[in-house]
């Protein structure tokens, strides 16, 4: 499903360049249960930004789903990340001026899914995230954790083939964050790969397989 | 240093009120080392924005260093805040257009220190933090972690009396988290009050009190 090979990235500030990620290679077959960790700024959000067709890179190969992604223009990129991609971002993304239910259904939409369908089916993860009762708050009505609950169910709605999550308890207590990987843990067991940043080394431990990243290369994985 | 009594809050939302913080009472000495923990949704933002003057409560009373602080008008609000408090919020909230070393400056700035003065200090609290080389970086050119150590470092930076902090290692791997918690018990050293709200128990393990809130109640105070 992913096959990355040499990746090379480096962000140009002011004068200096910052070479992110060095080489970097990772195999991930279809239907995987991976995490990735790492330190602050070693690149784990990089390397998921690049997997899922949000940022570009200077070298190497990556090929998803055997299709190479290089040099895509914007809207063939929508196009792929639509289709097959479910994205939980660090810092959520949720549209401010849009409520929890219209956040969930919003991947709905770009696939041209009817309003009631689309609301119908973003309320079901509402629910199985223990959100159903603030389907109509808007985001600054919510908590930190119920933010990224609904980020969370956003990014599942569509069932997507493949989930992308960085750090999705990162503003959960132990007992929230214990449901939400059981949540991914069942997704997964339906065939979709599932691909965890995290730095809490007990929800790693929930999934089959851990990539350890620092200063932009692998160094383990186990 | 802070007495809360009889403290009640709701929010409005469309035709419904949730109530969500219930009769709670708590004070904390000068001085003290304390955390708050609970679920996701039970209380302890909206606790800590009252505490530190950034929102209000319908009922009860609060008093900050012998000062009620009810229906004050923005200015008065802003005056305490900037001379008694720093703030860490659960979404950082920097600012977009400035760097890193201008967004710890930020309180230096509003309490009138000279350019070259909060310059010099932000750079030493961005070094305790260890982003040093990554000062002239803008918010966006920073990682989830980097960004919230900066939000850790404009708080502490005016040396206020007091430092609450809003799960401060929320977006940090556990040693990064572990040199934050030690620098906090540093400042708390020197006599300032810290609060901080945590859903991680290795960090709360690490402060002399912790409070636990559940449905806008206090539960545990131990
Ligand atoms: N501006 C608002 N309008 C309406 N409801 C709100 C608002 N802010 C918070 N709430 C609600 O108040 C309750 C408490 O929120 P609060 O942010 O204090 O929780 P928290 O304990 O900090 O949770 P977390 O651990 O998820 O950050 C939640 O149910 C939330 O939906
Ligand atoms: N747009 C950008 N411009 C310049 N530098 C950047 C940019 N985005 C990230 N960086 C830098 O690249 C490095 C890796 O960042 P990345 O966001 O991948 O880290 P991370 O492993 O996700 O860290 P965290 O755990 O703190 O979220 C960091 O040193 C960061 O400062
Ligand atoms: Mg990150
Ligand atoms: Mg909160």
């Amino acid at each position: 499903m992913i096959r990355i090979q040499n990746l090379n990235k480096s962000y140009v500030v002011g004068n200096t360049e910052m070479h992110v990620l060095k080489n970097l290679e990772v195999h991930i077959q279809a239907g995987e249960l991976v995490s990735i960790m790492g330190s602050s700024g070693s690149g784990k959000s990089t390397l998921l930004n690049i997997i899922g067709i949000l940022d570009s890179y200077d070298a190497g190969e990556y090929y998803l789903d055997n299709v190479l992604i290089k040099n895509l223009n914007e809207s063939k990129a929508a196009r792929l990340r639509n289709q097959l991609i479910g994205f939980v971002f660090q810092s959520f993304n949720l549209i401010s001026f849009k409520n929890a239910m219209e956040n969930v259904a919003l991947p709905l939409y770009y696939q041209k899914v009817s309003r009631k369908e689309r609301n119908k089916r973003a309320l079901a993860y509402l629910d199985k995230l223990g959100l159903l009762e603030w389907a109509e708050h808007m985001p600054n009505e919510l908590s930190g954790g119920q933010q990224q609950r609904v980020a969370i169910a956003r990014a599942m709605v569509s069932e997507p083939k493949i989930i992308l999550a960085d750090e999705p308890t990162g503003a959960l207590d132990s007992k929230t964050s214990h449901d939400v990987i059981s949540l991914f843990r069942e997704i997964h067991q339906t065939g979709i790969t599932v691909i965890i940043v995290t730095h809490e080394s007990d929800i790693a431990e929930r999934t089959k397989r851990v990539i350890q990243i620092r200063d932009g290369a692998i160094i383990a994985d186990v």
